[in-house]
């Protein structure tokens, strides 16, 4: 399905360079529930930016269901990622001057979908948040923020679900709820790509890519759950 | 040192109320480590602002030293602020097109100190950020972020930390060095208030308030680690 080979992503900060990626090769099956984890700043982010074809890497090739996406332009990237990726931001990317409700229909309304407010609003009940959609994000606490930046990311029911530290800012009672929603998506046949720092989230996980310094130092399967 | 006496926030949204505190009274002494637990969305951050005199109650007193806050103006409760509260935010705040050692400065600049510069490095060096001082938020990984407004919080050398899930984005080697600086910030006297969802940060409090619904169910002292 997705497929690293030697990504590198390099900032140039004046005379010092920092390796965000420093040379990573992976290959990502359909189905597959996979966590990365490591260290902060090891470059998680980075490569889940990489993987949902949000950056470009400095260097190396990414490809998608084989095709090599480097040749893609910007729009033809940005309908992938509508059609295929939902996308959970470690800090999630809300729009702020925009209610719960609003910022969970916008992928529907890229992708010209119809019922959006019914969409949006099952969604958010997914994600136990019905009764705060009139909110913006500052009339929200920061795991209900969390909560719908998740409802954004299934609302168009994608192939594949990234969650960047999907949990950070939940009780462990929310937190297993949204990992059980991504435990049904699995289930339904999507491939779910996390970022976590927490073991107990990991446990979901069939797969564990270990980042250090912007290099995998271990991908191991486990028995999930 | 701090007293609330059935404190409340509330929230109009059209014609529904949210009660993010619904009665809270508690006493702080100069010197414990207190954490604040409960559920997403039960009203740890909101009664963090009030505790941090960064948000009026609805209804209530609040008192710092005997002193009822509610009758000074902004000014003056930002003055006891910056004198005496460090405050991490759970979504960090840190300004945006300013580099980590300028945001560490910050309150520095504020209390008209001297030697910022030195100070702000070697506070952006306690949470080992110390290579990182000329990245701005959008060059630093979430965790990075998380511990610049940690350092920006102790860089006055406040009698009382406040710190709003200071390590939701960080793994638990970090989280360990960040709570260890706390601990050491508590054995010269300082005051820690902290929310968690955590059970691992918890365990270094001597207090855990649990909240439910804007509520205090329990108040417990325990032994530290
Ligand atoms: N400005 C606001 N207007 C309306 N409701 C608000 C506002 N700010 C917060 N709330 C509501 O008040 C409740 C408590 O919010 P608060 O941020 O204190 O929760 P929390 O315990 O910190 O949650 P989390 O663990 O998710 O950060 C939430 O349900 C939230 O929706
Ligand atoms: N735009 C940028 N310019 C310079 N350096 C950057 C930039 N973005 C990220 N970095 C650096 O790249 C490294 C990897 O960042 P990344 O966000 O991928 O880490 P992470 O593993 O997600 O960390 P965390 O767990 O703290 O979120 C960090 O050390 C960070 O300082
Ligand atoms: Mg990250
Ligand atoms: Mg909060």
């Amino acid at each position: 399905l997705i497929k690293l080979v030697n990504v590198h992503k390099t900032y140039r900060m004046g005379d010092s360079i920092v390796r965000a990626l420093d040379g990573v090769t992976m290959d990502i099956e359909r189905g597959e529930i996979i966590a990365i984890m490591g260290p902060s700043g090891s470059g998680k982010s980075t490569l889940m930016n990489v993987l949902g074809a949000l950056d470009r890497p400095t260097k190396g090739q990414y490809y998608m269901d084989g095709e090599d996406v480097s040749g893609l332009t910007d729009n033809e990237l940005a309908r992938i990622r509508n059609e295929h990726i939902g996308f959970v931001f470690q800090s999630f990317n809300l729009l702020k001057r925009t209610s719960a409700i609003e910022n969970v229909e916008l992928p529907l309304v890229y992708a010209g979908a119809r019922n959006r407010r019914e969409r949006a609003l099952e969604a958010l009940e997914q994600v136990k948040l019905g009764d705060r959609s009139t909110h913006k994000p500052n009339e929200l606490s920061g795991g209900e923020q969390q909560r719908v930046a998740v409802a954004r990311a299934i609302v168009t029911d994608p192939d594949i679900i990234m969650a960047d530290e999907p949990t950070g800012n939940l009780d462990s009672k929310v937190s297993n709820e949204i990992m059980e929603l991504f435990w049904e998506f699995n289930q339904d046949g999507k491939t779910i790509i996390l970022v976590t720092h927490e073991d107990t989230i990991a446990a979901f996980a069939g797969r564990i890519v270990q980042l250090l310094d912007g290099k995998i130092i271990s991908d191991t399967r486990q028995t999930p759950k």
